[in-house]
């Protein structure tokens, strides 16, 4: 399977309702510093369960989209849809919202479900949120290579 | 617990050197450099460590310290390969991965991407193929994609939009 | 100790703006960003913290930490520079730190050094201009240099050699 | 006053005697990865007087050029020379050697002086090598900007 494309709704800095893609198998996202690149990795990231410190916010509120400092109070709602293409060629949408209580929600296929189920089903498609070792977020790459002893193991055992 | 490790550690082990050929290799260096894990500890391998050692073609240090920024980037995408085809999974997400590789190396890593990143199914389950999601400002990297997302800022609404534009591939 | 270290803050804050500008404004936003520095506590400064805040054009956020990766580039750049205006070395070495940046801050970079770095003696004891020594992978970067020193690796002895070639400058 | 030119000595992967120059207005290396470009900066760092931590080595002895892992048991002397132009066009030359028992030895046209007098001749040229201000190594230039306000506030005193 396969990526087919990103819904984004208030989602850092993309406002409003937004359609990304469709995704290829060889897909790049490019723009000038500052356009919003690395907060389509995020919305990525953040669809599949990777926590909010990874994404350069402290809390879920910082992840919702913000005109200035002075909207950040405002309270919006965001979410993120991915739309996964399987093999047989059939849809299925994983998607994870922020409330206005600023708590996540988890859907498939529009369906509320618990972060367990959520998981479970990205984990039978191959996709290991725990040991994100097929995401690589901008300036990580060098430390990869130099990861302690210690951490090579914790990956390991992650993905075994 | 401990067979499940060693299938992982096994598996990687012995693809880490070819994936790592494959990135260094070129006319003349036509093997291309040398990449190993090695165990801390063999009777209790996941209490203790594991030693990743990575040599670029003409180079003879084992410190991974040493190595050049470019050097580093091209290691880690080798064990990132590496450790992917034991556990496969449908997509990658690399975000200006190639920030500091030279022009020579950044070719030779998008069309590695470019390789793996062929449709077929059977493939793709098997660990030899992924779905690529690339961000990156250098277009010798981008011009391989098979589409664009570009990303602009829309000052007006002060937000982010997107353009997509499909490339035709050349194969 | 107070007087000198307020001494530096006061210089290098009311450079720090125009610098920011500089390597910020293009056509669209002829005015540019805006960059300052903020005493935690007046009474004894020293003792607290110095707050950086830039904003590039048509960005109102005051978190740093929520800036791209080539926005934070440019911002810590133009620190470097202020800071410089106050105490000025006779030199600068930069290794790749254009490393995120996009064309268009590469080309603003690369010129705000090019003009930094005319030879007067007197501009430089006073902090206006400097010696620049940059390492870069970017063409639109070197060739603004007025030489270039090429670093190569020697195969046969396992080692590093250069040549050098001076550029006719283009003022 | 500017950097005229380096003559190095088996100082990291610059094997034997090479000098390296004439340094203009506006100089830039270039070269491949893994080529050297680093090591020339760490050259221009280690003369000044930075710590071999901060220049890739966790001890002096690793900055002296070897061919391999065998090597490094060979002892060897290194040394860096950096020929500073003054104002006046004359030439001044800082040098810091690498002695057969890994021991650090500066001179200052030639002639062998303590740390102190070596800085302090520096810090009258405008060359503050503990505030560093100067050098930006590789991946380091991001996080200057995100220094924490009492890293600023240990720079600002460092150059006041
Ligand atoms: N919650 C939010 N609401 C609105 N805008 C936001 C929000 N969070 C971050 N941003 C904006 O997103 C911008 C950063 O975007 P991003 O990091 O994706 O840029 P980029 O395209 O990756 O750039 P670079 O090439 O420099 O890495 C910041 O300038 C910030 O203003
Ligand atoms: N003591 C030493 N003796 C010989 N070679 C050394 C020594 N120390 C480091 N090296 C070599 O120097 C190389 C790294 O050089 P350097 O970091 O300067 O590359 P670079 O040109 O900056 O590359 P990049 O563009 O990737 O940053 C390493 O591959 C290492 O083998
Ligand atoms: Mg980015
Ligand atoms: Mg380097």
């Amino acid at each position: 399977g396969s990526i087919h494309r990103l819904e984004v709704d208030n989602f850092k800095s993309y406002k409003g309702h937004q359609v990304i893609g469709p995704f290829l198998n060889f897909t790049a996202i490019i723009g000038p510093n500052g356009a919003g690149k690395s907060n389509l990795m995020d919305a990525i990231s953040f669809v599949l369960g990777v926590r909010s410190s990874h994404l350069r916010g402290s809390q879920l509120r910082d992840l919702v989209y913000a005109y200035d400092d002075k909207e950040r109070e405002v309270r919006r709602k965001a979410h993120v849809k991915l739309v996964y293409l399987q093999g047989d060629g059939t849809e299925l949408s994983f998607t994870r919202g922020i409330t206005l209580q600023s708590a996540s929600e988890y859907r498939i296929d529009d369906k509320v479900v618990s972060w367990d189920e959520y998981n479970n089903k990205m984990r039978s498609l191959g996709i290991l949120v725990k040991a994100r070792n097929f995401l690589v977020f901008q300036g990580d790459v060098e430390s990869v290579s130099t990861k302690s002893p210690k951490e090579l193991t914790a990956l390991f055992e992650h993905i075994s | 617990r401990y067979a499940r490790f060693m299938a992982a550690f096994t598996h990687i082990s012995t693809e880490i050197d070819s994936i790592y050929k494959q990135l260094t290799r070129d006319p003349d260096h036509p093997i291309g450099g040398t990449a190993y894990l090695s165990l801390e500890n063999d009777e209790e391998p996941f209490l203790h460590g594991i030693k990743y050692t990575a040599m670029p073609p003409t180079k003879r240090f084992r410190n991974m310290e040493e190595l050049s920024g470019g050097e580093k980037t091209v290691a880690a995408l080798a064990l990132l390969f590496a450790i992917h085809s034991f556990r496969p999974s449908p997509f990658f997400v690399l975000d200006e991965v190639d920030a500091a590789l030279d022009n020579v190396n950044v070719a030779r890593v998008a069309a590695y991407i470019h390789a793996k990143s062929r449709e077929n199914a059977g493939q793709r389950n098997a660990g030899h193929s992924f779905q690529s999601v690339v961000i990156s400002l250098k277009d010798t990297f981008f011009d391989k994609a098979d589409g664009l997302i570009g990303v602009y800022r829309d000052h007006d609404q002060g937000c982010s939009r997107v353009l997509t534009k499909r490339l035709t591939t050349h194969d």
